[in-house]
């Protein structure tokens, strides 16, 4: 038996709606540890992996692990249905074909409860090793996003290049060419506006930037996003869920045969 | 040009 409870109900709602564009159905697995989802786009170039620790919870009880599979566009919509401040409670027997969303308002005086059917799906999982990566930047969520529409609107590939000078994010296309620098930036009055690079080798990898660009459509979870990179691996698109986890996108590069 | 890579390439399969 599955009984879970989150206060901020909301944050299962801005997960959902950061991936539902690249997965159609998953598995969201469920164990003593929390919640986790593992995916592959369709065309296989991205991973995403979210974790929401138990701990996150107000209340976790999860007998056994279990896999629940389901349409993230019908998960989205009946989320959609929860009130933005509502607790929200999951609850699913071990063998049942059914999940049970229920959301409270914060003043009680409110409940409802939807039951979203389960459905059975084959998936891969893939064993993600620990990477030392080559270069890491921690930048506000927003200038990420803001940087992936701007260059998409010039080409369709973008090198990002990390040197000691910053991270450069350089497309071409039609147009024309466009390049912006991101610097390091711990001085900013704001915490949020700070953007931090460590970088221990310089590295240049190019990526397809409409996979980049839906990543972005994470930004509401986080102030900050920080991309991992290191030569001809997958570089790692970080988004915190808080304190209470992690929404991770991983986007294979393009490599010269 | 540069080819894109599957991604699950990258990852093994547990």
């Amino acid at each position: 038996m599955l009984e879970a409870r989150l206060v901020q109900g909301s944050m299962l709602r801005k997960v959902v709606d950061a991936v539902k564009d690249l997965v159609s159905d998953a598995n969201i697995d469920v164990s003593s540890s929390g919640f986790s989802l593992q995916a592959m786009d369709t065309s296989h170039v991205s991973l995403i992996a979210m974790h929401l620790r138990a701990d996150a919870f107000e209340h976790f009880r999860c007998d056994r692990p279990m896999s629940m599979g389901m349409s993230l566009a019908n998960l989205a919509k009946v989320l959609k249905c929860a009130g933005s401040d509502d607790i929200v409670t999951l609850k699913a027997n071990d063998d049942g074909d059914t999940v049970t969303f229920m959301f409270e308002s914060p003043k009680e005086d409110r409940v409802s409860d939807f039951e979203l059917k389960l459905m059975d799906i084959d998936s891969e999982h893939l064993g993600i090793p620990d990477t030392d990566y080559c270069a890491t930047v921690t930048m506000p969520a927003g200038e990420y996003a803001r940087i992936c529409k701007d260059l998409s609107s010039i080409g369709d590939t973008v090198v990002i290049s990390a040197t000691k000078d910053g991270v450069k994010f350089t497309t071409s296309g039609d147009v024309g060419t466009a390049n912006v620098t991101v610097r390091q930036n711990t001085t900013a009055d704001k915490k949020e506006d700070q953007t931090i690079i460590d970088l221990k080798e310089p590295v240049a990898l190019t990526f397809a930037l409409r996979y980049l660009t839906s990543f972005a459509k994470a930004t509401p979870l986080a102030t900050h996003v920080t991309l991992s990179m290191t030569r001809e691996l997958p570089v790692m698109v970080e988004y915190a869920i808080q304190d209470m986890g992690h929404l991770r996108f991983y986007l294979a590069p393009k490599i010269e045969d | 040009g540069a080819k894109q890579r599957d991604i699950s390439s990258f990852f093994s399969v547990k």
